[in-house]
């Protein structure tokens, strides 16, 4: 565990809280993409497999585990079913199939282990990265976006990117390499640099988050 | 050698 990890996953649990507190206090999803949040909820279930293996890393490890998956479906639950009516599909379009599928092919081909846990592993790395994309489609729909929803983008964002150095440290201090999650976080992390860049230009400078038309 | 890789990342 070196500063950068912890700071990345700290910014992890930091996104899921400002989320939670944006649907709480607005008492609305708006804005929100479902299929997104739903992809998360895969994401940590198929990662997470190892909980039940009795693969022991560490308390902390486990804790954030049950933490992710526990969160994830709270705010499935919350958007589905509390907040169900401020939820507008008509705007959450993005084909979540174009997603899912090429996950499971690339997992199929690049896996550490040709076994159902590390094929799972690989296909919730390849899916996390690409699972902010209906969310990002949206944006780029509406064109606009609450301030409180940058800040859960930005804090979610800031955490794959915090994974980088973290990897850099790694190769330095005990000379290993994870190419599946390197060439992944790399992909995810570019995902947000549109975002980012409207988000450092207006939203820090007390602007509201407005794409140009 | 172990059955599955370690994956100590979150």
């Amino acid at each position: 565990m070196n500063v950068f990890r912890l700071l990345g996953d700290l910014s992890h649990l930091a996104s899921i809280l400002i989320l939670l507190h944006k649907i709480q206090t607005t008492r609305s999803c708006r804005g929100i993409s479902f299929k997104t949040q739903a992809l998360y909820v895969v994401v940590f279930l198929t990662r997470y497999l190892d909980l039940f293996l009795g693969d022991w890393v560490s308390l902390y490890n486990t804790a954030m585990k049950l933490f992710f998956i526990g969160s994830s479906c709270y705010i499935l639950y919350l958007m589905k079913l509390r907040f169900r009516p401020t939820h507008d599909p008509a705007i959450d379009t993005f084909r979540v199939e174009y997603l899912v599928g090429p996950s499971l092919i690339l997992a199929l081909i690049f896996n550490y282990k040709y076994t159902l846990v590390e094929i799972l592993w690989a296909f919730s790395i390849y899916l996390e990265a690409v699972a902010i994309m209906p969310q990002l489609f949206m944006l780029q729909r509406t064109g606009e976006a609450e301030t409180i929803t940058t800040h859960y983008l930005a804090a979610l964002g800031a955490y794959r990117g915090l994974y980088i150095p973290n990897w850099i440290y790694r190769y330095f201090s005990d000379g290993t390499v994870d190419p599946i999650a390197v060439i992944a976080g790399l992909v995810q992390t570019g995902l947000y640099l549109d975002f980012f860049y409207v988000y450092f230009t207006r939203v820090l400078q007390g602007q509201k988050f407005e794409l140009p038309a | 050698d172990d059955d599955t890789t370690r994956h100590d990342e979150l």
